[in-house]
């Protein structure tokens, strides 16, 4: 359901040009919770937008869902990511003006769609977070905003979720718990996860874990030991 | 160096009320490295920023070098952040607008110091962004931004460094890396270390670990196994 081809991604030009992708293809099938992980730089935020229409590669395909993206215009781009896409930004990006409760349900929002009665409420249950609905993210810790940012990611039942260090802020118990969820939700739906990690705990809870060093894929684990 | 008196922190009033520090009391002496940790939303953030003189408690003391924060208005507190406390956020706080050399080098420029030639090159040389020192923040990963700010509370060679998370965002390698300095450089120049993490790595770093739990100290741990 995603697959990518050749992809190249370099910022900047001339001897200011930083090659942060360099040729990476790659094909993952629906369903499936791969995790990614590679050094500080090596490019894995940077696939991850790629991979979510997020961004533009400088040269190379990718397709999700079978749909090239370099054929889609900027409206439809941003209609499919609305529509069948989730995604966790590595620093959350909330909307510091919308409660909880409001961050949570945006997307729905955004695709024209109501929440099903009580959807955020149970989200929300589920992350500990229930009682900070009426709250604004900055009244929240780190790892309560980053329970947030999944939330809101997960609100829309996406056919794609793409998590970038979604654990990063979490200690190991809430982390867990976490991606327990992730994992549930992926099997119940059969939603494909990719999630960029440091955390090898969080990274056991996939399929499979791919190693990223440089702009390129290295290497590949199957059925990480939980 | 840092004493902390039955120290409370609420947020909000009435049935809005979060006790985010329920009864702090602390000695912490002069050149120690002490790591703090404890469940998402314990109060460890909260703890750092009182402890800083960053946030003022709702009842209780805080002294810093026998200093009692409470004597002090905003403006001297203020010089007394910015001559002898470092500080490293939970979310980074680079200024948006500024380079990663000047980033690192404006808390020497707020305290009116001349920064010794080549001072902010070779800490950046040894956080491996010496190349980076002309771009800005949004052009760097997220790991290399947490680099940045742990460069920038370390250039004023502090008497007091606090670090919220400071290995977050990195990877293994360079988390180690960065946790060798911050020792090092903490030994060399007798500069006391509050770190707050949920990486028991970074922890295993410290000379004793602290456990916080709903806003009290709840445990101690001396000598971590490395
Ligand atoms: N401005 C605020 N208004 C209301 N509540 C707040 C505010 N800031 C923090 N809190 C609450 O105080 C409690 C402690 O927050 P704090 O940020 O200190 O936790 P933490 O231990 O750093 O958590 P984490 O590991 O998730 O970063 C949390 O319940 C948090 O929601
Ligand atoms: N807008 C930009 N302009 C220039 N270089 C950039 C930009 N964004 C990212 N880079 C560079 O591209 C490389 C890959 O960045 P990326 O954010 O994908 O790394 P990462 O693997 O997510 O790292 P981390 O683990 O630290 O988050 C890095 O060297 C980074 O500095
Ligand atoms: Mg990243
Ligand atoms: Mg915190």
């Amino acid at each position: 359901v995603i697959a990518l081809k050749d992809v190249h991604k370099v910022y900047g030009s001339g001897e200011n040009a930083v090659r942060a992708l360099a040729g990476v293809t790659l094909d993952l099938p629906r369903g499936g919770f791969t995790a990614v992980m590679g050094p500080s730089g090596s490019g894995k935020s940077t696939f991850l937008q790629c991979a979510a229409g997020l961004d533009r590669p400088t040269s190379g395909s990718v397709r999700l869902g079978g749909q090239e993206l370099a054929d889609l215009d900027e409206t439809r781009l941003t209609e499919l990511r609305r529509d069948r896409i989730g995604f966790v930004f590595q620093s959350f990006n909330l909307l510091p003006a919308l409660t909880v409760a409001q961050n949570v349900e945006l997307p729905l929002e955004l695709a024209g769609r109501r929440p099903g009665p009580g959807a955020v409420t149970a989200l929300l249950e589920h992350f500990g977070l229930r009682e900070r609905a009426g709250h604004l993210p900055e009244q929240l810790s780190g790892g309560q905003q980053q329970r947030v940012a999944i939330a809101r990611a997960l609100i829309t039942r996406p056919a794609v979720l793409f998590a970038d260090e979604p654990t990063g802020a979490l200690d190991s118990r809430t982390a867990r718990e976490v991606l327990a969820l992730l994992r549930d939700t992926s099997q119940q739906v059969g939603q494909t996860v990719v999630m960029v990690t440091h955390d090898p705990v969080a990274a056991a809870h996939a399929q499979q874990v791919l190693f990223l060093a440089d702009g390129r894929f290295v290497g590949r684990l199957p059925h990480p030991t939980p």
